[in-house]
C-alpha cells in the first residue's frame, strides 16, 4: 500500500505535466 | 469499446485511471491498522504541478477566442485545484496520525478529483480543437453553396482559388484527427467521407466548367446545371457527415446504448 500511494502520486504528477504540455503544444 | 475517444487523452489518463482503481481496491481490501507512509514530498510535487497547470490553463483561457472554452475550462481547473487541496489536507492529517481513516478517504477523493479534473480539462481542450476543424469544414460548405451561381470562367477560377486551400486544410486536419481517434467506426466513416470529398472535388470543378462553357456558347445548360448541383450536394452531404462524426465521442454511444 505504501509503494502504491507513492507510485500513484508520481503518476498523477506526470499526468498533470502531460496535460500542461498538451495545452501548451496545442495553444501555440 | 475504448473509454477515451482520442489516443492522446487515452495515453495520458489511462495509466492513472488504472492506478486509481487498483489503489481503491487495495485500500478497501487492506486490513485496518496499517500505518500510512509519509506522503508530504510527492503531495507537494503534485501541488506544485497543479499550480503550474492552473497558471497555464488560465493563460490559455484568457488568450482564447473560443467562447465555449472560456466558459467551460475554469470549472475543470477549479476541480483540479480543489482535489490538490484535498491531497494536501490528507498529507497533513497523516503526518499527525498515520492511521487516520478520514485522511485515507481524502487521499482517494483527491486522486479521483485530479483524474476527473484533468480528464474534463483535456476534453474541453479537445472539443475546442474539434470546433476549429468544423469551422474549416463550414467554410467549404459556404463555398459549395455558391457553386450554382458561378457563370463565368473568371468567377470559376476565383472559386477554385478560394476553395482549394480550404479543402486542403480540411483534408489535412480530418486526416490527422482520424488517426487520433480510438473508435474504429468513427475513423472509418471519416476516411470514407474524406475520400469521397477528394474524389468529388475535381469532378465538381469539371462539371462547373462544362456549365460555364455551354452557357458562353449559348447552348442548353439544364443538364449541366443539374449535374453540377448534384455534385455540390453530394460534397455538402459528405462534409456534413464529417462534421457530425467529428463531434461524436464514445461516451455519446454509451449513453445511446
Amino acid at each position: 500500500l505504501r509503494v502504491g500511494w507513492e507510485q500513484l502520486l508520481t503518476s498523477i504528477h506526470r499526468n498533470i505535466n502531460e496535460v500542461e504540455n498538451q495545452i501548451l503544444t496545442r495553444d501555440s | 469499446m475504448p473509454v477515451f475517444h482520442t489516443k492522446t487523452i487515452e495515453s495520458i489518463l489511462e495509466p492513472v485511471a488504472q492506478q486509481v482503481s487498483r489503489l481503491v481496491i487495495l485500500h478497501e481490501e487492506a486490513e485496518d491498522g496499517n500505518a500510512m507512509p509519509n506522503l508530504e514530498r510527492p503531495v507537494l510535487a503534485v501541488s506544485n504541478a497543479v499550480a503550474n497547470l492552473v497558471k497555464v490553463g488560465r493563460e490559455t483561457i484568457n488568450n482564447s477566442d473560443d467562447q465555449i472554452l472560456r466558459q467551460e475550462m475554469p470549472a475543470s481547473l477549479q476541480r483540479v485545484e480543489k482535489a490538490s487541496k484535498l491531497l494536501e489536507e490528507a498529507s497533513a492529517m497523516l503526518n499527525a496520525d498515520p492511521y487516520s481513516q478520514p485522511a485515507r478517504k481524502k487521499l482517494i477523493e483527491g486522486a479521483r478529483g485530479i483524474l476527473q479534473g484533468t480528464s474534463n480539462l483535456l476534453l474541453c481542450f479537445d472539443e475546442s480543437e474539434v470546433r476549429k476543424i468544423i469551422k474549416e469544414c463550414k467554410k467549404v460548405l459556404d463555398y459549395l453553396a455558391v457553386a450554382e451561381v458561378i457563370e463565368t470562367m473568371e468567377d470559376l477560377v476565383q472559386f477554385v482559388k478560394d476553395l482549394s486551400p480550404c479543402l486542403t486544410k480540411v483534408s489535412r486536419d480530418v486526416d490527422a484527427r482520424e488517426k487520433e481517434l480510438t473508435h474504429m467506426v468513427h475513423r472509418e466513416i471519416l476516411v470514407r467521407c474524406l475520400d469521397s470529398v477528394k474524389t468529388l472535388a475535381p469532378i465538381l470543378i469539371c462539371g462547373m466548367k462544362i456549365y460555364v462553357q455551354l452557357l458562353a456558347q449559348g447552348k442548353k445548360v439544364d443538364e449541366a446545371g443539374e449535374n453540377r448541383n448534384y455534385l455540390a450536394a453530394r460534397m455538402t452531404d459528405e462534409i456534413n457527415e464529417i462534421i457530425r462524426v467529428l463531434q461524436l465521442t464514445t461516451y455519446d454511444e454509451d449513453e445511446w446504448d
